[in-house]
């Protein structure tokens, strides 16, 4: 197992702060339409890095910051970590257990960590680097986005420009 | 890279071939290079021939037909390079029951190599999983984790 | 009850001549994955004078004609009639019930008939005009098309307009 | 031209706010012309707004929240002008169980106005329906046509 929990906190329809670990085999994400499944899935997206709004279903990247309810106030940050297992080496680190963070505040830019250590968008993407996670073919599928995979133009076959990559 | 690109190609072209038979129970399937001299601008076209039915454009499938030569092409790459963890958002919408067999049959090869994770509003797709992820509203617009044991045994313990 | 038949011949899936008797009320269409459900709704859209060979998921106009299978030779024509009740007068002819029919050989255009008389496309058009079949906003709504009515684009607003006029 | 158009979008604007409020169980939805100063180009924008929740342009919903504000407006235009039959196919992939039974409620109100048919998997729709069209490939490639008595009695009559 790689993929040990994912924390959402103020990140778009979860207010409170949500912590969901994640066993090995096959899990099932249920629930009633707008509950929040597919936000888990965009959650995920952002914290590996996520820069298009569009992908996220947002205008500005703000957007993803719980904005509120009838009975809520808005918050003003918006926090997603992903706990990681490092037993099989699979990332080019030291420790048997990686958190990656990232944070964003109203007017803000967004802020990434490493283990609780401040770092930047390309250090989360050299962690990631050929360990095939997030920006790997198909490894995460929007809703509604499979007939898309069947598009024959150059630009929608990524997948095989970054399999051979 | 042209020749990388080559190879992985080729290793696609070869799974996506195999794993259509088996999630349509025979026929085939074809990917090919809209214009082979160069190969790395060209695009892609798919034709596919469900059994007993004829080789065509995937353009003239139905809904359900094109979802599921969609879920081959991704397996396909898939083989080519396992991610370790896979999320799939609702693929399974316009499959008919037979079809989600076929879908959770093919997944099932996978999960010991990878951590699925998997929206379906599907009875049958959330019955094969290994475990349950139960999102709720309670509250209005503040979505809460509830984990919940197969077999219909709702215990509703919240995650905060 | 306005529409009492659909029969389809050499139409896409249906190669064998096919009736199909409409009741009152609510029917479902129900059977697997392309068994043909939606090439029902295409010879619905076809017979109704469709031009556009891109909302028949077809490439050509003769695309339509039973191409044939492993066991079966293609045919070289299709055809769809379509059998309404005219006792309310909501067409404007004199007879209780009408025949639309539209024909296509390959390698040749389409023919129409209005109880078995040939007629041309415009004949057609007139005979629906303001009865609110077929081009009526929505009144046909193609399988993954719903989304596609919430796009703010004014060219895909056509139903207030058809509405208006 | 301009005064039939602003009538009937008038009509429309308040169809699809009472009709948002039966399917969603509360809430508010609105029609908004990008440009009112140019009524007969403009584009239409659309708000929503579930129980509980912010009003908020349609981009932000969820899969079956879009669905079900489509249905909405669907209904929404059907009021002012009813076409004699309509043609549905398979509006109904992204709802969950309860919303379906929301859709298929709606649709009973206009039953007796006009013929629906309406294609679909799901069996809360399907059972709902007042009479059943099965389709079926007996002979791979080759459509046929059975009735299917509803209550579960197949009696695979062929229509041919
Ligand atoms: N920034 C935000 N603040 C509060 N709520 C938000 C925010 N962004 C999105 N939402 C809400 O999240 C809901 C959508 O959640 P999501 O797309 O995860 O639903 P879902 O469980 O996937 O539903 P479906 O089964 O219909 O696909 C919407 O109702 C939307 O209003
Ligand atoms: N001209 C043709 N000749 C023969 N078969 C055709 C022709 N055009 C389309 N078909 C076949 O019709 C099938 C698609 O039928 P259709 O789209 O009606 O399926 P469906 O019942 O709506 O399925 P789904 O539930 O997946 O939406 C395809 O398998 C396609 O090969
Ligand atoms: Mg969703
Ligand atoms: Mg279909």
């Amino acid at each position: 197992m790689i993929l040990k929990s994912i924390e959402l906190f103020g990140f778009k329809s979860f207010a409170d702060r949500t912590k969901i670990e994640i066993r090995d085999g096959i899990s099932a994400i249920i629930g009633p339409n707008g509950c929040g499944k597919s936000n888990i899935l965009d959650a995920i997206k952002w914290v590996l890095g996520e820069q298009s709004t569009r992908n996220l279903r947002a205008e500005k990247m703000e957007d993803v910051i719980f904005a509120g309810t009838e009975q809520r106030k808005a918050l003003n940050v918006a926090e997603v970590s992903l706990m990681l297992c490092n037993d099989d080496n699979l990332f080019p680190v030291e420790m048997s257990e990686i958190q990656v963070k990232r944070r964003i505040y109203r007017n803000a830019e967004s802020e990434y960590f490493i283990n609780n250590a401040p770092a930047k968008l390309k250090d989360v993407r050299e962690l990631f680097f050929d360990t095939g996670i997030g920006k790997t073919a198909y490894s995460i599928m929007e809703q509604g986005k499979i007939d898309a995979i069947l598009s024959n133009k150059p630009e929608d076959r990524r997948f095989i420009f970054e399999e051979a990559a | 890279s042209t020749r990388r690109f080559e190879e992985t190609y080729a290793q696609v072209k070869k799974n996506f071939h195999s794993s259509f038979r088996v999630l349509f129970g025979g026929g085939r399937a074809e990917l090919k290079l809209v214009d082979p001299d160069s190969v790395l601008e060209s695009g892609i076209d798919i034709l596919a021939q469900p059994p007993g039915k004829k080789l065509e454009h995937i353009s003239l499938l139905s809904g359900g037909e094109r979802s599921l030569v969609a879920i081959a092409l991704l397996f396909a790459v898939y083989r080519v390079k396992p991610s370790p963890f896979c999320v799939l958002d609702e693929i399974d919408a316009a499959l008919d029951d037979k079809n989600i067999g076929q879908f959770i049959g093919m997944l099932a090869e996978f999960a010991d190599k990878s951590q699925f994770l998997i929206i379906s509003h599907n009875k049958k797709t959330v019955t094969s999983a290994t475990s349950l992820l139960g999102v709720t509203m309670e509250e209005s617009g503040v979505s809460k984790l509830v984990t919940i044991k197969l077999k219909n045994q709702e215990d509703a313990k919240v995650h905060a």
